[in-house]
């Protein structure tokens, strides 16, 4: 369902196919352990999406390539906040 | 300070990208924030492009990351036109930075400012009404397998790895919660949105907030 939904080809009967599933199946482990936080129907729910069959490795050398500024000094000190200005 | 508020209400928001496999959360945060400012400015809201951020930003590095500050930096020292998404389009690589002469269309910025509002999400609720969507980094790590609902827990500040847009809040409900444009498509989380809880700094989101002056 997972492939089909989400146009995912692997070679059939290929070892990175095989990893691949390990991984798919570390997700829905990771999915259960952060749904068990949950206390009311407006938290946060966890499951499977287009990233379900990345590592956790993976998909964060992929998309989380931001970085905060390596030097903070111009950043307005708080006490200076927008709205203290008007 | 309204109990809800969504800058997508007045139409001045663009619709959510997909970043694909490049790493330019970053420059997908920073054009979402100059397209709403320009379209708050009274100019037509428009797609401007996030490739020629990504090939001409000399202080970042392309599909390989860079930060929401660099890029304004750059786009305000060198007072570079961003040129609309249809003339330099999205092609999820980095490239070589084309020049266009000055006299073509454009949008550029006049500054930009950086704010840091760690127990202060009060003032950045009057700044997101006042001057529009604001460019934050958070702690991203959890969302991969994010569906929908408030994000409260398995993340944190000081762990800023991914660039977003702020576009408004909501605090009608019993737990109040920002609205956060992403840069993964829209069927991604709440259609391509976000929703994290307000007053915690919860993943950091108050922590590294900027935004252009138009």
């Amino acid at each position: 369902f997972f492939m089909e939904k989400w146009g995912r080809k692997y070679p059939a009967g290929s070892l990175p196919s095989q990893e691949r599933y390990q991984v798919f199946l570390k997700s829905l482990e990771r999915h259960r352990f952060l749904n068990s936080d949950a206390r009311n129907t407006s938290d946060a729910h966890y499951g499977i999406n287009q990233f379900s069959d990345l590592s956790v490795e993976e998909f964060t050398n992929t998309y989380l390539r931001s970085h905060p500024p390596r030097n903070k000094d111009y950043y307005v000190p708080k006490k200076k906040a927008f709205g203290e200005k008007s | 300070l309204p109990l809800q508020f969504d800058w997508r209400d007045k139409n001045l928001v663009t619709g959510v990208k997909n970043q694909l496999d490049c790493g330019a959360c970053w420059a997908f945060s920073i054009v979402g924030a100059i397209e709403s400012a320009n379209a708050i400015s009274g100019n037509p809201l428009e797609d401007l492009s996030v490739q020629q951020v990504i090939d001409c930003s000399y202080l970042d590095r392309g599909c390989n990351g860079g930060s929401t500050d660099s890029a304004l930096k750059w786009l305000n020292q060198t007072h570079t036109k961003l040129l609309r998404s249809s003339e330099y389009p999205f092609k999820a690589r980095t490239g070589t930075c084309h020049y266009f002469p000055p006299t073509e269309h454009g949008v550029s910025i006049n500054g930009y400012e950086a704010y840091d509002f760690s127990n202060y999400e009060e003032e950045m609720m009057k700044l997101l009404i006042s001057v529009g969507p604001l460019a934050v980094i958070v702690d991203a790590v959890s969302w991969q397998d994010y569906l929908g609902g408030i994000i409260q827990h398995h993340c944190s500040s000081g762990h800023s790895n991914h660039a977003v847009l702020v576009v408004g809040f909501d605090k009608t409900g019993d737990t109040p919660y920002w609205i956060v444009k992403n840069s993964w498509g829209t069927s991604w989380g709440v259609d391509g949105y976000v929703h994290v809880k307000m007053g915690e700094n919860v993943c950091g989101i108050a922590d590294f907030v900027t935004f252009p002056v138009m």
